[in-house]
């Protein structure tokens, strides 16, 4: 009588190891099969064919919550200030946002905030070429807070609005750079009072758990207040934003989807939620 | 070490006597959550933990005297042994050019790990030509050219060229120049992108290089037994290096990588300066997987 079975196991273990797969983490998996056991015994759940639907209409529906679009400032220029660990891709998500809001009729500039890099100012001022976005930088080796000092400076003075500053990767584990991050940052507020009015982490797709203690990181020194999910065009699946929710909540803005200036999309929850099971 | 990490992972089962076959396996339980949590890909974490199991169950645990003791043992044994012998010799040619390729995804500290490397090569005497492949990133043939200068080894570059040509034409560079050593960058791609996979497998037919380095960011997570294995699978490599390692991430990538494709990490990241890099050490990875 299929009111007294259990669930069956195998079915949970297959369920289990896709969202571990997808980098979910084991302990937030842990409590959605948890969930999955109450709602067969409360016979919410009464079908094993229904238990993948189940999961997603959870984890969508807990994604409602996410502010997803831009904060524009009330006044131009809407600072946005670009941050994360070495590598994952800030340089590109700014050439991809620009190019968005460019695309959009916005008038744009990027600041080359990253004074320390080899290369990494060319590499930026190439994309703003491509794009048609203003850029401002410096000398290798220039205080990064002064870039983006005069950056805002130029962009007041010359009716832009949106400026995007892009930062020199680094580990969180360098309280140094950390502590330099948050300088650049409170320079930006000085200036402008209410700005940076978005400050971007950028996470790797196919980054595991260490993502949350660069959430977690980050957050203290800038007060992130969103996430560019990028290098989702690989076989990673990106489940790290949803399983550091209950350790760290920021929502996920944008997402990238490959190595040219149109590869960005708007956060979208169920397209998201939809991925990690294909 | 990594009787420390196990000793934590197995502190309920300390002090007690006999243990039954269900101690051992929450003890187990333990394990398999730190090594999750660790970023060990979640098929390697299952076939490493059954193997356990089956070693720890058996009669040698349960009669023994001091059985918290021996699944420890059994664990941090079978850990070492799936994590390899340290194996970070560059096998050099002799009386001809030994040619490194490094490879692996986008951003994963490829353009950075040759400078580190050639720099290491240079203070074994020899001399390194650095190769800049990559002509689809904005500025790469550029940071390469930097990191040449900072170092004083010398870039071969072509403007407006492409991958085979360059690295072709490089190796007649570095044969008419007295370069013994050529290291050549390549540019990042994704191991489901065909064609630029058959690029490289196309500079290893024409080239030939003599050491495949897969160069992985230590802090991937499920995915890296993904890229891992296509990169081995379709290309080959024979070694892999392991950026980034001066974070805090676990870095279970190391033992994921390892046991699916039976390579050895050859060198590690710590950091963003050229002399950042270091010998890896089995049993050091193992333990900081462990926490
Ligand atoms: N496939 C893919 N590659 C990407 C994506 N975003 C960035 N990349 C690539 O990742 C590599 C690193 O990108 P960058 O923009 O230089 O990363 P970064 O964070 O600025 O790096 P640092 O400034 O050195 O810390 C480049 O090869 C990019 O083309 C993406 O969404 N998909
Ligand atoms: N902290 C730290 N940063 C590193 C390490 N290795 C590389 N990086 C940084 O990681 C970022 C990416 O390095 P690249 O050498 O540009 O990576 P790549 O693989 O060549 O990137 P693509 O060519 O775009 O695929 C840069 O900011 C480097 O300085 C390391 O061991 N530790
Ligand atoms: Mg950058
Ligand atoms: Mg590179």
């Amino acid at each position: 009588f299929s009111f007294r079975r259990s669930i069956d196991e195998s079915v949970l273990e297959e369920l289990e190891d896709i969202l571990i797969g997808a980098d979910i983490g084991v302990k937030p998996v842990q409590r959605l099969i948890k969930k999955i056991k109450e709602a067969w015994k409360s016979k919410t759940l009464t079908e094993t064919s229904q238990i993948n639907d189940f999961i997603k209409g959870i984890l969508k529906e807990d994604l409602q919550s996410w502010q997803i679009d831009i904060h524009y400032a009330r006044k131009s220029p809407t600072v946005i200030m670009v941050v994360g660990v070495n590598g994952v891709g800030k340089t590109t998500a700014i050439a991809k946002l620009a190019n968005f809001l460019i695309k959009d009729g916005k008038k744009v500039m990027v600041a080359a905030g990253d004074t320390f890099r080899a290369a990494a100012t060319d590499q930026l001022e190439i994309w703003s070429k491509r794009i048609g976005a203003e850029i401002v930088k410096h000398q290798t080796g220039s205080d990064p807070a002064a870039v983006a000092y005069d950056a805002l400076e130029a962009s007041i003075s010359r009716g832009i609005d949106v400026l995007i500053v892009d930062t020199a990767g680094r580990l969180h584990t360098h309280e140094n750079l950390m502590n330099e991050l948050s300088k650049i940052k409170r320079v930006i507020s000085k200036k402008i009072p209410d700005a940076p009015h978005e400050v971007l982490l950028v996470l790797d797709a196919t980054t595991g758990q260490n993502a949350i203690s660069q959430a977690k990181v980050f957050k203290q020194a800038v007060d992130v207040t969103g996430i560019f999910l990028a290098k989702l065009d690989g076989t990673a699946k990106g489940g790290i934003v949803l399983g550091m929710r209950s350790e760290i909540n920021i929502p996920v803005k944008f997402i990238g989807l490959g190595e040219t200036a149109d590869d960005i999309e708007k956060f979208n929850p169920d397209a998201f939620v939809n991925a990690l099971f294909e | 070490s990594i009787t420390n990490s196990l000793e934590g992972v197995f502190s309920k089962l300390r002090g007690k006597g006999r243990l039954t076959e269900s101690n051992i396996k929450d003890g187990l339980h333990e394990v398999r959550l730190a090594l999750l949590e660790a970023d060990v890909n979640y098929k390697v974490v299952k076939d490493f933990i059954q193997h356990v199991t089956e070693r720890a169950v058996g009669e040698e645990v349960i009669k023994s005297i001091a059985p918290g003791q021996q699944v420890i043992k059994i664990v941090h044994d079978e850990l070492i042994k799936l994590m390899g012998e340290s194996d970070t010799a560059i096998p050099f040619m002799e009386g001809d050019q030994t040619l490194i390729m490094l490879v692996g995804l986008q951003g994963s500290g490829k353009t950075t790990t040759a400078g580190k490397l050639a720099k290491t090569i240079l203070s074994k005497g020899r001399k390194p030509l650095l190769v800049a492949a990559d002509v689809q990133r904005p500025a790469a043939i550029e940071q390469l050219k930097v990191l040449g200068q900072q170092l004083n080894i010398p870039v071969y570059f072509e403007e407006n060229s492409q991958p085979v040509k360059i690295c072709k034409n490089a190796v007649k560079y570095a044969r008419e120049s007295t370069n013994d050593v050529v290291i050549f960058d390549t540019a990042g791609r994704l191991h489901i992108d065909d064609d630029l996979m058959f690029e490289l497998k196309e500079i290893k037919q024409k080239l030939e290089p003599h050491q495949i380095y897969f160069v992985c960011d230590a802090m991937t997570g499920q995915d890296a037994v993904n890229s891992a294995k296509e990169f081995d699978a379709q290309l080959g490599f024979d070694g892999v290096i392991l950026t980034k390692l001066d974070g805090d991430t676990r870095g279970g990538a190391a033992l994921s990588i390892r046991a699916v494709t039976g390579k050895p990490i050859k060198f590690v990241g710590i950091g963003e300066k050229l002399d950042r890099l270091e010998e890896f050490h089995p049993d050091r990875m193992a333990s900081r997987i462990l926490g």
